[in-house]
């Protein structure tokens, strides 16, 4: 454990907080991809399933319970407390596209050909791109409430943070997983152009939005 | 195998 890994950890709790209290409070869901949101929870799920078969931390277990206790209730409070809220029409990423290929990709590239560890590949894949629908959204509608901005730049931020922490492995721990590794670059790149648009606009208070 | 040691991180 080092700094990085654990801001990293609290950026990415940051993130579901933030975003759980944000339809909590305006009992509404605008705006939010709800397909993100249930990749999301299959990314938790499918990564955390060593939760029955390996014990490590009192940290690692709970910091575990309570990402995909959250996953599984923002997903509720979308698609069943708010569900009238809830902008499908806007939510039109076709999430086949990418949770096909990814499943085809663990299969092919895995460290080792077991059932968990392939789901574990695939979790890291997901995760990668399951911001996707979200961003699709926003490009769509053109806009995004700030809270919703301050969400995604914690998510961002989260595994940029993870990006520094393998460094920091890499140099002082030989450690490295390329697995990990070139998933978390690809995730992070996608919210590059998120990232500029959050420094430029959102924190000289304005609200952002896309030019038509 | 090495890439257990990732398993700690989430």
């Amino acid at each position: 454990m080092n700094v990085f890994r654990l801001t990293g950890d609290l950026s990415h709790l940051a993130a579901i907080i933030i975003l759980l209290l944000k339809i909590w409070k305006s009992r509404s869901c605008a705006g939010i991809s709800g397909k993100s949101q249930i990749l999301f929870a299959i990314v938790f799920t499918t990564r955390y399933l060593d939760l029955l078969t390996s014990f490590i931390s009192i940290y690692n277990t709970s910091m575990k319970v309570i990402y995909i206790g959250c996953a599984y209730a923002t997903v509720y409070l979308i698609y069943m407390k708010f569900r009238a809220t809830y902008d499908g029409n806007h939510d039109s990423f076709r999430v086949e596209f990418l949770v096909v290929p990814v499943g085809g990709l663990a299969v092919l590239v895995n460290h080792d050909f077991s059932f968990l560890e392939i789901l574990w590949t695939f979790s890291i894949y997901l995760e990668s791109v399951a911001i996707l629908p979200q961003l699709f959204m926003i490009s769509k509608t053109g806009e995004a409430e700030t809270i919703t901005t301050h969400y995604l730049f914690c998510l961002g931020l989260y595994r940029a943070l993870y990006l520094l922490n393998w460094i920091w492995r890499f140099y002082f721990e030989s450690f490295f997983d390329m697995i990990a590794i070139v998933a978390g670059v690809v995730q992070t790149v996608l919210y590059c152009d998120f990232f500029y648009l959050y420094i430029t606009k959102v924190l000289k208070g304005k609200k952002l939005s896309l030019p038509a | 195998k090495g890439f257990d040691k990732n398993k700690d991180e989430l």
